[in-house]
């Protein structure tokens, strides 16, 4: 219980850390029990960079994976509708989730004719690794993000048809997996300047990123035509859409003490308003000292 | 305190009038005391900018300066503190007298790149001091 007693916590990062005489020369991975070091290897990168400052360098890390340039543009425009210039959460935005990942596909595999589902010419595999989502990251929303490249003319109606289906894992094939569970609907919209389309997939993938799976197996098909199918049947004006393989958006709710929860700070900020300390008025420290209601005080 | 104040103003030093505000200031508000105190950084001052896309800046903000030695209620502080300090005065010497900390945060969202070229965008809680205490 001594050695407990000195043990210092560090709220930032949410560790505890040994006493610090006797292993400030271990390897800081060596100091964490083992429980919290299996959580200090899932912290996100963020933390986990403050904690180690000065014992690791970052510099030395095996290089990044740079992000396809649209997900980044994407993810920045998220960003500015979130947040503030100064980083801060938006009071006004009343979403639930507090995390969004954007994976792009980390291999693809195109079918043969043979197995090919009769008139799907454009299916592509596509393997989504979501290895970075924790355990304490709850889906909320799963979204296929699709791109238009900048050829296709504005505010011109599509009518596209998606063929979504997810694979099991064949190991008679190292990486094409076999058909499980298929779902086909067609959408029709028009792009405007953004030239993004969100699929709601959330239903489809929710049984299994609940069941902790972190490889994701989809055979996506997206053939798409330009103005409304009613009035024009030319096959020219089809777009291929599987030429450019979707991202993996999913919307998050960390339920982990380091992450912002926004309806516990609403709470707590209705629960105790705080009066900010009036400079202006040269009797504000007597009227603080008797005018604030303060059970402690009272009582005492 | 008013015949204090009036001994004061015989012996002010010759100021130009236009800063007695100023010059009133200082015996009401004692210098040097806990107060929240701006800082900012920019993530490429840190060499973190390669994954961290935004924000580019932040402003942490640090609690700084002097606890006064019956904190009353001011600061919001609990009864402790004010116990602490008589402790420290009275007592042992060798407990610390209370400290200028932060009471409360805000948030900040951060957009970065994930080791496997994913990215993320992530609402971290208590990131920007906005008020501080003495406890």
């Amino acid at each position: 219980p001594h050695s407990r007693d000195r043990v210092v916590s560090d709220k930032l990062s949410g560790l505890l850390v040994a006493p610090e005489d006797a292993t400030s020369e271990l390897n800081p991975l060596l100091r964490l029990p083992k429980a919290v070091r299996r959580g200090y290897a899932l912290l996100p990168p963020l933390l986990k960079v403050l904690s180690d400052q000065g014992h690791q360098n970052w510099e030395s890390e095996a290089p990044r994976l740079q992000p396809d340039s649209r997900a980044l543009r994407y993810m920045k425009r998220l960003y500015k509708m979130s947040a503030t210039k100064e980083g801060i959460p938006k009071a006004n935005r009343s979403h639930l989730y507090n995390t969004v990942r954007l994976f792009t596909p980390c291999s693809e595999c195109k079918h043969s004719h043979r197995d090919l589902m009769k008139g799907d010419l454009h299916s592509v595999d596509l393997l989504f690794n979501l290895d970075r989502v924790t355990a304490l990251e709850h889906l909320l929303k799963s979204v296929l993000l699709y791109s238009f490249d900048t050829s296709i003319p504005t505010s011109s109606s599509f009518t596209c048809t998606c063929h979504l289906s997810v694979k099991e894992h064949d190991f008679s094939s190292q990486v094409c997996p076999s058909v499980s569970h298929t779902v086909a609907f067609s959408l029709h919209f028009e792009v405007r300047k953004r030239k993004w389309v969100e699929i709601d997939v959330t239903s489809f993938l929710q049984p299994l990123i609940a069941t902790n799976r972190r490889n994701i197996h989809m055979a996506v098909n997206f053939t798409c035509l330009m103005g409304d199918p009613q009035h024009n049947t030319k096959q020219d004006n089809s777009i291929n859409m599987a030429l450019v393989p979707p991202s993996l958006l999913l919307y998050l709710n960390d339920t982990s003490e380091q992450a912002y929860h926004r309806w516990n700070s609403l709470r707590r900020r209705r629960k105790n308003p705080v009066r900010p300390r009036r400079r202006n008025s040269p009797f504000a420290d007597i009227a603080d000292d008797k005018g604030r209601e303060n059970p402690q005080g009272k009582r005492a | 305190s008013r015949r204090r104040r009036d001994e004061n103003l015989k012996e002010a030093p010759a100021t130009p009038p236009y800063n007695l505000s100023e010059y009133f200031k200082q015996f009401l508000f004692p210098q040097n005391e806990c107060e929240l105190h701006s800082f900012r950084l920019s993530f490429s001052q840190l060499k973190w900018d390669k994954w961290i896309i935004a924000p580019h800046r932040y402003s942490p903000q640090y609690c700084k300066g002097d606890c006064p030695r019956v904190v009353g209620h001011r600061y919001g502080s609990p009864v402790h503190t004010m116990v602490q300090n008589i402790i420290y005065e009275k007592l042992d010497s060798s407990v610390p007298k209370p400290s200028c900390v932060p009471a409360e945060y805000s948030p900040l969202s951060v957009l970065t790149i994930e080791p496997d070229g994913s990215i993320v965008y992530k609402e971290y809680e208590d990131m920007i001091a906005t008020k501080c205490t003495c406890r």
